[in-house]
């Protein structure tokens, strides 16, 4: 919460913050997050009020209203086009407009301001929903606050209902002093938690006489599932189910990954000192069970050995060694460096030198664009995609803002896998190491669940390659017919040295029997969760799918964010505000950013304002400037 | 300063760089048959660091070019252009495109100058400003070549000796003192050198971050790739 804040210094004294309220309702992992800020202007004429939020990349906003003397006016969700003209149409007249902008690495900032009359309030109420994903055998819920004064009435409220039972819960913040510590207040039984964090006027003073609020930072909550059966969890509530399967006590499975990187000249400086640094703390953790290559590419490939290699203590000091001489140069050839990572564990598949039951993965890490060999983005998707045949899972880096994200997204997810970026910033080593510790140790393959065919519909995907530890593996879908008697659950999948094998009975979650005090969480949100799964897996389609699908998933994951309320890519939010002596205001407009325009917008400095004007990318450069020597003197 | 010598063609890039006492000025290009001359002349910085390390930069290029009649300044404040005995001055903190019969001038304000001498040399000269208050640094300037294949064969100078192109190769790779810059031996001009692999910034595109450029770094200030010894290429004066 950026909460509510003033232009000038002075004008801010003007302003008081009365409430910052932040409550958070999770409910089988799906969170629904209401944001309350209500502030007063002191002032003897009318003046203009900020509201910034911070919220997380995964959530959806799904209503942001404000109540100005009485009058409430509430957020419509419109198909971005319409907003869009909306908005335009407000800037051309000279009228302001609110937008959500682009901000860091987990959050995106939310930002609106409202004229407000003399001795007046304003209540700001905003709300969003996320599936809180399960990361390193945690979930976690990211809180980012800075009310830029004292609050008279600061609160915020977790309330966490897992029928599962909960296994543990933190609660920290990177504000908390030894004095607020214990402010931290947590109550866990069997299946629920209630967090609350409620400091006074005066504690949060950052000393006694000043006006300085200690509150600035992260506010986090961690917590997980007890987890008893090898089926996961089924529950039925109100006519959907969703199943979170994450079993219990799995041995790893052996992989067999290519780590492919990018050693061209734009990688020179940090960036490769990063790589380098990773890259041998990556090699020293891969199990000793585990092969491994290295590929490094420019426009020439150079390949560590010419097979992967166990890696064995000698193995992995010998691999150390190379990537420690890992230098930048010339340009960049990704086609065919990741076709010799796929020919590379295909061959050694055929020759059997990698044991039967493992994965086979490649990990590309680059920071620039093809410029050597195939640069047709498109067809190196589609020579990647053919040459992988659904057999192996390849995971693609993009480090620093100089590489089309969505190029990478498109190509990880056509192949299994899933794309990253990586910030270039002190920690980016860390950020690789990261990754790879959350695919380094799978444990399934080749995931399959099957439910009843005639008593589901519109599942979500339940085929997936891997399932890695400390993850969860989420499906959602409707009940087509409301005899549950026999809703048989199965899932088959390769494990570690057999066939890993379960079936078993769902039932129907009553909620009112497991929380009998609680008779109202927020809503259906069974349904929330199966739409919100539903809506992503639709927009993944429309990015990365077959070419007929495209559309249709475009066109379905539309109606479903306007049906459902949720600010996705396709939808804006559009609240219309009130009046003012200088005449009608503008409209403002949330939007929801992807990864992409995030990225334009981190390079044209940070503020996503601009991308409502762009225009869509049709096509790529696929050419260099041919190349001519530089000779220059200069200062560093 | 730090020279950068790119070669595209070879996927590689030569650096080096020259540290005398401020003051002094360099050759960077000479070119006797057209009589052009391009020299530059060093600042320090304004006080020693408390690293002790004591940094030079280019402060004031001059670029006489005797057959078009054209002689230019500049320095970290104001661009003189003499042509025909006319005098243009201009400040950096001026827009300005001059186009005269012998010299395009294109200056970007507080960013660049571009200069093209007509039938010769095309170069722009960047102005790196610092922060006024800075305890050290000052503003400071950049030179680069971007096209000098209308110059004669006999070019030559700490940059021009280098227009036509340079062979080398470099061989056993090696560990060097630092573990993300390992060292190499480079055969250049009849020399063996022990060379490290590095970067240095190009800042043509972006002013103030640079771009990193890979290089091979050439010690104690260039010596054995460079014609003779930096001490060769002082000059007198600007002009």
């Amino acid at each position: 919460i950026r909460s509510i804040q003033k232009r000038s210094v002075d004008d801010a004294k003007m302003v008081e913050v009365l409430s910052v309220k932040l409550h958070c309702t999770v409910a089988s992992r799906f969170a629904h997050t209401v944001m309350t800020s209500t502030a007063l202007n002191k002032a003897n004429s009318s003046q203009e009020i900020f509201f910034e939020v911070d919220l997380p990349k995964t959530a959806f906003i799904t209503n942001f209203s404000m109540e100005i003397e009485g009058q409430i006016y509430v957020g419509v969700v419109n198909e971005k086009e319409q907003a869009k003209k909306q908005y335009e149409k407000a800037v051309s007249s000279g009228r302001t407009a609110g937008l959500v902008k682009a901000s860091g690495r987990k959050m995106e900032k939310f930002s609106v301001s409202v004229n407000i009359a003399a001795k007046s309030n304003v209540t700001f109420i905003l709300t969003y929903e996320e599936l809180l994903q399960r990361k390193f055998g945690k979930y976690e819920i990211l809180t980012r606050i800075n009310p830029k004064q004292l609050v008279q009435n600061f609160q915020i409220v977790a309330d966490i209902y897992e029928p599962q039972g909960i296994a543990f819960v933190d609660a920290h913040a990177t504000f908390l002093t030894n004095e607020l510590l214990p402010l931290v207040e947590k109550t866990v039984t069997d299946n629920k938690a209630h967090i609350s964090f409620s400091p006074t006027l005066d504690q949060q003073r950052k000393c006694p006489e000043c006006d300085g609020s200690l509150i600035n930072g992260d506010f986090i909550i961690k917590y997980d599932v007890k987890r008893a059966s090898s089926l996961g969890d089924i529950q039925i509530v109100n006519g959907y189910f969703v199943h979170f399967f994450a079993p219990p006590d799995l041995p790893r499975i052996r992989k067999n990954v290519v780590f492919v990187i990018d050693r061209s000249g734009s990688m020179a400086g940090p960036k490769m000192i990063q790589t380098r640094v990773a890259m041998e703390s990556i090699l020293s953790d891969v199990h000793p069970d585990d092969y491994f290559g290295i590929i490094l590419f420019d426009r020439s490939i150079e390949p560590w050995k010419q097979s992967l290699t166990k890696a064995t203590e000698e193995n992995v000091d010998e691999a150390i060694k190379f990537v420690r001489q890992i230098y930048p140069r010339g340009t960049t050839n990704i086609n065919d460096s990741v076709m010799k990572a796929i020919h590379m564990l295909q061959d050694d598949r055929r020759n059997k030198k990698l044991p039967e039951r493992s994965v086979d993965m490649i990990i590309l890490l680059t920071d620039g664009m093809p410029n050597e060999g195939e640069s047709n983005l498109q067809r190196i998707q589609q020579n990647v995609c053919e040459a992988i045949g659904g057999n192996m899972t390849l995971f693609c880096l993009g480090f620093g803002d100089d590489v089309d994200y969505s190029f990478l997204d498109v190509m990880a997810k056509q192949n299994n896998g899933v794309a990253r970026r990586i910030y270039e910033a002190s920690d980016a080593t860390l950020q690789l190491q990261g990754f790879y510790d959350e695919v380094a140790s799978p444990l399934l393959s080749a995931v399959d669940l099957r439910y009843p065919d005639n008593a589901v519909d519109s599942l979500t995907p339940h085929h997936f390659s891997q399932l890695f530890n400390g993850s969860e593996i989420v499906v959602a879908g409707r009940l087509s017919e409301n005899d549950m008697d026999n809703f048989l659950v199965e899932v088959f999948a390769n494990g570690f040295e057999q066939d890993f094998q379960v079936q078993g009975e769902a039932s129907v979650t009553d909620w009112d029997v497991i929380y009998p005090e609680k008779d109202y969480i927020f809503g259906d949100f069974t349904e929330r969760l199966w739409a919100y799964l539903t809506i992503q897996q639709l927009l993944e389609t429309s990015k990365s799918g077959p070419a007929e699908e495209k559309s249709n998933a475009t066109a379905k994951a539309l109606e479903m964010s306007l049906k459902y309320s949720f600010v996705t890519p396709l939808t804006s939010m559009v609240v219309t505000k009130p009046e003012t002596e200088e005449g009608p205001s503008g409209p403002l407009i949330a939007d929801k950013l992807t990864e992409e325009q995030r990225q334009q917008a981190d390079k044209q400095g940070g503020i996503g304002a601009t991308y409502l004007h762009s225009a869509p990318q049709s096509g790529y450069m696929t050419t260099a400037a041919a190349p001519h020597p530089t000779y220059f003197v200069d200062g560093d | 300063p730090h020279f950068m010598i790119e070669l595209p063609e070879r996927e590689d890039a030569l650096c080096f760089n020259i540290n005398e006492s401020p003051g002094t000025i360099f050759n960077l290009v000479k070119d006797p048959s057209i009589g052009l001359l391009v020299n530059g002349q060093t600042i320090g910085d304004k006080m020693v660091a408390p690293d002790g390390k004591v940094n030079t930069y280019f402060g004031r290029l001059g670029v006489v070019h005797h057959s078009l009649g054209v002689r230019l300044e500049v320095t970290t404040e104001y661009i003189n252009l003499f042509q025909d005995g006319q005098k243009v001055k201009l400040l950096w903190s001026d827009q300005a495109s001059l186009k005269g019969p012998s010299v395009d001038l294109l200056l970007t304000k507080d960013r660049s100058v571009k200069v093209t001498l007509r039938d010769s040399v095309k170069f722009v000269i960047l102005l790196h400003k610092v922060w006024k208050m800075h305890p050290y640094h000052q503003d400071y300037l950049g030179f680069y070549t971007l096209d000098s294949h209308l110059l004669s064969p006999s070019v030559h100078g700490l940059l021009g000796q280098f227009y036509h192109g340079i062979e080398f190769e470099v061989g056993d790779l090696r560990p060097g003192e630092v573990p993300e810059k390992p060292d190499a031996t480079m055969y250049v001009k009849g020399h063996q050198l022990n060379v490290t692999r590095g970067w240095q910034r190009d800042f043509r595109k972006d002013l103030k971050r640079g771009k990193n450029v890979p290089c091979w770094f050439i010690h104690s200030n260039g010596t054995g790739l460079i014609d003779g010894s930096a001490e060769d290429y002082i000059v007198s004066g600007l002009f």
